[in-house]
């Protein structure tokens, strides 16, 4: 298991790269 | 710039107004469509074509549907004086004796008086008139009216429409007898004759109304929910399913509940396919049967596909409307919230930006209670209630730019969320 403040900061990397995902279909 | 390409071919292009078209085409040709009627086959059958013909993938899965028909009916006030009031008659009741029921009124405004007054009840036909607060709260006068008439004594219950506004329309809708209650026949009447009775009463005087109802109830039928797909190029059997329920009332021509949504449902896909675009999940539009009688063929399909769970990544209703779209209304995960403020900001084009909480709907809610994101169309449904459930309810309500606005959201959000490389988070 990963550390909680790895967890949360691979939330809000995945969370950044799913905005600039959805930005492509703009 | 593929939310533009939808947008303008919807909006602007070749496909503004069609999914307008397909509705008038479908309601004018088939008339309101509801459960068990030779209707509703029709209906189901006609879009099986239709979608067909339009190049997607289509097949029905039958379900077991109720079968109510409403027979002849009608109700006149004979005392204080003559007067034919328009009703119509609520799904599941039971009809009259053959020469009718002629009782005395007793007019409540709530089931709290009902209680109070409950001595007064036996043997006489209570009228409800209770204001209208909300639908959601209100309707519950409909819902459980006769059977709390019955538990005090009386023969039969006229329930005022669940409506905010009336031109002397009555609005049918499904009513609930509970167990080990005696069934007594139940109809709605107008916002106007609710009232009237009710001054007759606060005046002392007497009332007393001749009942006829012809209502029964056949064994459950034979139906289908009508299902069209995009199939995934990449994971087939993921799925992002949209819909609206293809059967009606059996008045007006059931256009805007929920014809509108079963074609913004249709037309979503025939945009993405006119465009070209295979997103990587399956697209999958569920023209629902049964909604009326509670979500029957969505319960049906969620026993069926439950065991696929996982493997649904949104579902998406649209039973409030086709009119000016304001916003998604949406029901998951923190996480999966964070993707749809993304996904939404690429309505700016249409201005339909806003993510609203709670999404709903009858059909997607047993999805939505297992944890399944769901999604729901907010219209400008301020005049929903006006035409719901009664001969309102017909293409005239329509308009075909709101209904390209909302074909847009649709196929949009579907198509995004069926495309990112990811399912939405539960």
């Amino acid at each position: 298991a990963l550390p909680k403040n790895s967890r949360s900061n691979d939330t809000e990397r995945k969370a950044s790269h799913v905005a600039a995902e959805v930005a492509g279909y703009t | 710039d593929v939310a533009k390409q939808i947008i303008d071919l919807a909006v602007f292009g070749a496909a503004q107004n069609r999914s307008y078209r397909r509705l008038a085409d479908f309601t004018d040709t088939i008339g309101n469509r509801v459960s068990g009627s030779h209707n509703l086959e029709m209906a189901i059958k006609y879009m099986y074509t239709a979608m067909t013909q339009d190049g997607l993938d289509v097949h029905l899965e039958p379900v077991k549907i109720p079968h109510w028909v409403r027979g002849e009916e009608s109700a006149q006030m004979i005392v204080p004086r003559a007067k034919s009031f328009a009703i119509l008659g609520l799904g599941s009741s039971v009809g009259t004796p053959p020469e009718g029921i002629e009782a005395e009124v007793l007019v409540v405004e709530s089931f709290l008086e009902l209680r109070r007054r409950a001595s007064e009840a036996v043997g006489k036909i209570v009228v409800f008139n209770q204001p209208f607060v909300s639908y959601g709260l209100t309707v519950v006068y409909r819902a459980y009216g006769a059977s709390e008439a019955a538990k005090v004594g009386a023969v039969a219950s006229l329930i005022r429409s669940i409506t905010p506004f009336s031109i002397n329309s009555p609005h049918t809708g499904w009513q609930d007898y509970q167990d080990g209650v005696k069934r007594i026949p139940t109809a709605c009447i107008t916002v106007e004759d609710a009232e009237l009775m009710w001054r007759f009463a606060q005046r002392g005087q007497k009332i007393v109304v001749r009942l006829m109802m012809g209502a029964k109830t056949l064994p459950d039928a034979d139906s289908f929910n009508t299902v069209a797909e995009i199939k995934g190029w990449q994971h087939p059997e993921q799925v992002v399913l949209l819909s609206g329920h293809l059967d009606s009332w059996d008045v007006g021509q059931g256009a805007m509940d929920d014809g509108g949504g079963a074609m913004i449902s249709w037309e979503a896909l025939s945009l993405i396919k006119d465009l070209g675009l295979r997103p990587r999940r399956t697209l999958r539009a569920v023209l629902w049967t049964g909604e009326e009688q509670g979500g029957v063929g969505a319960q049906q399909y969620y026993n069926l596909h439950k065991v696929n769970m996982s493997n649904f990544d949104l579902v998406m209703e649209s039973d409030l409307g086709t009119f000016t779209p304001l916003g998604l209304q949406f029901t998951g995960s923190d996480a999966a919230r964070k993707v749809m403020e993304e996904v939404v900001k690429l309505l700016a084009p249409i201005n339909t930006t806003k993510l609203e909480t709670h999404g709903e709907g009858t059909d997607i809610s047993p999805w939505m209670q297992a944890g399944v994101p769901g999604a729901s169309l907010h219209v400008a449904d301020s005049r929903y209630f006006w035409f719901h459930h009664s001969e309102g309810d017909t293409m005239t309500v329509q308009d075909p730019q709101e209904m390209n606005l909302c074909s847009a959201l649709w196929a949009v959000v579907a198509y995004v969320v069926a495309d990112l490389q990811d399912m939405l988070q539960r």
